[in-house]
């Protein structure tokens, strides 16, 4: 079941002078880490039951928590999958999706099953065989293209891997 | 690329050749330009001394000089140029790079930079700025004594007029962050910042992250930049500030995944 009262009241904690401003010491900035942590990953159950119920399936979700550093195992590693967006703002919204891959080409589609533009930038401080292990162990590309979402609504893109898949196995993840 | 210079149908943003640091921003729908440098930069933090023994710390920012030092006067530089972005990456040092953006149909600049983790040094503690100096803007009427406020989410510079139409140049935060207007013509933001030493009120252990390998934290983060006229600035940034904070969030489903037509407020309820 998901539960979006745990994200709340990590966030009612966090309004606590030190957790706003980092005053605190560092175990205590950990633990607030740590219940919005928490409390995120029980909203995350929430919107995947949301898109079960909407979509009428039970196909599971993934969410990548870390595609500000290139990495989400999904997309790196199936030749085909679909890229949900979420729009929380009261007006459409245009919203330009970065995803580390590893093929070199890929086919997007758009909600409506009209193809969408997107292209492979191969990531030079990523190649696919890394003379020396980067600082975010990603996929040595990432497949760019141009989303959008309706109002308060989700739109599903669908991505297909064109290029035959390049040797490449996403590399033991470093923990936490 | 001799040129080097990345654009599309609103802005196009010029770099020096020789320092491969931001030089120009020009409004091409507009038909003006304003010179804009953007670097970072990094101060030297107290560690207290005879005449006055408060070190620098989460409260007082109190940097042993009001200059702040250039982490590299140059960058080393990868253009990208796509029918779907052009960017250009900048690489200051081996912990500090970004990349700036142009997408297609965005009116306005996005700089993703990374920074850390900070090396720390024996007694000395440093704090990082990305600091942007546009032309002759006013100085920012801070509104705490130390010049050095948080900026929750947009700053603004006010820059010479252009045919007698006063000019703004905004910077859009992903989160808030410490800035201030110190010189004339320049906007400070500190996206990152380390100490060694604690300051003595109350903590008693200094403010320096080690993160989970002890190495110090790495910050990655996203400022927009919009050059446009001060009358039509407000209509620019303030749609784009609510995008930024309650930006879309991506979910992931394997296959073709659920037959989620575009399903919008109405129907979603």
């Amino acid at each position: 079941t998901g539960d979006s009262s745990v994200l709340r009241k990590a966030v009612a904690v966090a309004q606590h002078h030190d957790a706003v401003s980092g005053t605190e010491r560092q175990h205590v900035a950990n633990d607030y880490a740590r219940q919005l942590a928490k409390g995120w990953d029980c909203c995350q159950v929430l919107v995947a039951n949301a898109l079960s119920l909407l979509g009428g399936t039970k196909c599971p979700f993934v969410f990548c928590n870390a595609l500000n550093i290139s990495m989400c195992p999904l997309s790196e590693t199936a030749d085909h999958f679909t890229v949900i967006l979420y729009n929380p703002l009261a007006r459409r919204v245009a919203w330009p999706v970065r995803l580390p891959v590893r093929g070199s080409s890929y086919a997007v589609t758009d909600p409506e099953g009209q193809p969408v533009a997107s292209q492979v930038s191969l990531d030079p401080t990523n190649p696919p065989n890394p003379p020396h292990p980067p600082l975010a162990l990603g996929a040595p590309g990432e497949l760019l293209f141009q989303a959008w979402a309706p109002p308060l609504g989700f739109s599903a893109f669908g991505v297909k891997q064109l290029s035959p898949a390049d040797p490449w196995e996403p590399p033991e993840r470093p923990s936490g | 690329d001799p040129e080097l210079q990345i654009e599309n149908e609103h802005l196009r943003v010029l770099f020096d050749p020789r320092t491969g640091l931001l030089r120009e921003i020009q409004n091409l729908a507009k038909g003006f330009s304003l010179p804009v440098s953007q670097g970072f930069y990094w101060y030297n933090a107290s560690a207290g001394n005879t005449q006055n023994p408060q070190a620098s710390g989460a409260y007082i920012f109190r940097p042993n000089s009001s200059t702040p030092i250039p982490v590299a006067k140059c960058a080393t530089t990868r253009l990208l140029k796509t029918p779907l972005v052009q960017e250009l990456h900048q690489n200051f040092s081996a912990w500090c790079s970004q990349v700036l953006r142009l997408r297609p149909g965005q009116p306005y600049l996005e700089l993703e930079w990374t920074v850390g983790p900070i090396p720390g040094t024996a007694g000395h503690t440093w704090a990082h700025l990305g600091t942007l100096g546009a032309g002759q803007g006013t100085a920012g009427h801070s509104w705490a004594h130390l010049g050095i406020a948080p900026r929750s989410s947009s700053s603004h510079l006010f820059c010479p007029p252009w045919q007698d139409e006063k000019l703004q140049l905004t910077v859009l935060t992903d989160r808030s962050q410490g800035g201030g207007s110190i010189l004339d013509g320049s906007l400070e933001l500190m996206v990152h910042r380390r100490l060694l030493k604690d300051d003595n009120r109350g903590v008693t252990e200094p403010l320096n992250e080690p993160g989970s390998d002890g190495r110090g934290l790495v910050v990655r983060g996203r400022h927009l930049v919009l050059l446009d006229t001060a009358a039509a600035s407000a209509d620019q940034h303030r749609p784009l500030a609510q995008e930024m904070t309650m930006s879309p969030s991506v979910v992931l489903a394997p296959g073709a995944g659920p037959h989620l037509r575009q399903v919008s407020g109405e129907g979603l309820w």
